[in-house]
């Protein structure tokens, strides 16, 4: 069949209200758990970039 | 495709036929274990699909979409921007500030003020083939060569980047600096369904400049532009700008346009072509 490709994404965003505990980070959630929910998607971590504010990843497809 | 990661905050934009609201179950799990049980906002968008058979469930319509997010937030809102039968643009949104006016639901709670956030996508179609052509794996052995010939790193140059190119062709970039802000760009290259996303979050007061920059970098034949900005945020002011200036003196032709104020954001959705394609 002809060759094609969906390059229009969908975009989700959440943000989750602050809690009274100033350790909670959503960046301590580890690689491991990240790749598990991912799966769920259908893609997977090809590189990852960081720094003090956030944590970015590039995914397959 | 690409996934940002926050203090409070998670953003996942992916491509192709994959399924992001299945993992949101789980996500919401492991956000509770690292102390995050209430979700503040939601917000879930996406353009019209060039082939909606070919996705795959919750996925196959925007009406699908909902029902599975209303499952999970029983207060959302979905909105669908521009022609329904043409080009158009979906969004999904959740506001916990929404059920606060519901003493019913919730009840002496503290209002938590809002950082300033403000996001600016453009969704470009029919690109320049020449322009496009720098993105295949027989032009390029690495990503960033791509990167500098399209001159993707002066579009915004505080940005510290991390790109990846694709094989045969395709190409996805994140960049992030010391303020926390991101960008990310994704790019299919074929010239029957070419398509190239922008996506930043830096705080600007008039995103004209930036805008100009992207077309001239990608070379579309058309465009939609959203603009989200809350009300703390730099943006929210200058929206109203935009609206009135950009397709003035251009050979763009805003096809069309509408703005929404939603409780806490501001939305503004434009749609353009090339006059002369």
């Amino acid at each position: 069949s002809e060759h094609f490709f969906e390059g229009v994404e969908k975009l989700l965003e959440i943000w989750f209200e602050e809690s009274s505990n100033s350790d909670d980070d959503l960046r301590n959630i580890s690689r491991a758990d990240w790749e598990n929910v991912l799966s769920n998607v259908n893609c997977e971590i090809i590189s990852t970039s960081k720094n003090d504010i956030i944590d970015a990843f590039v995914l397959s497809e | 495709s690409s996934m940002f990661v926050s203090k409070r905050r998670w953003i996942l934009k992916t491509c192709g036929t994959t399924t992001p609201l299945k993992c949101l179950g789980q996500l919401l799990k492991l956000a509770e274990a690292n102390g995050y049980n209430v979700v503040a906002d939601l917000f879930y968008s996406r353009k019209n699909f060039t082939r909606p058979e070919a996705q795959r469930t919750p996925h196959q319509g925007f009406t699908e979409e909902v029902t599975y997010l209303d499952s999970v937030f029983p207060n959302g809102r979905s909105y669908c921007l521009g022609s329904m039968n043409l080009e158009c643009w979906y969004l999904y949104t959740f506001s916990r500030s929404d059920i606060k006016i519901s003493p019913k639901l919730i009840t002496d709670e503290k209002i938590v003020d809002s950082d300033p956030d403000q996001t600016i996508e453009i969704l470009m179609q029919d690109l320049d083939p020449e322009t496009m052509s720098v993105f295949y794996k027989n032009k390029f052995d690495n990503a960033n060569g791509a990167t500098v010939k399209s001159g993707i790193d002066t579009i915004l140059p505080s940005m510290h980047i991390d790109d990846f190119l694709f094989d045969p062709c395709g190409y996805s970039m994140n960049g992030i600096n010391d303020k926390g802000e991101y960008m990310t760009i994704h790019i299919t290259p074929e010239n029957q369904f070419s398509y190239v996303s922008f996506e930043t979050n830096v705080a600007l007061s008039n995103y004209r400049k930036l805008i100009n920059q992207v077309i001239n970098t990608f070379k579309p034949g058309k465009f939609i532009v959203t603009i989200f900005a809350n009300k703390c945020s730099l943006a929210y002011e200058t929206m109203k700008e935009l609206e009135v200036e950009y397709s003035k003196g251009s050979h763009w032709k805003r096809t069309d346009m509408q703005c929404c104020n939603f409780p806490s954001y501001n939305l503004l959705f434009a749609q353009y072509s090339h006059a002369e394609k």
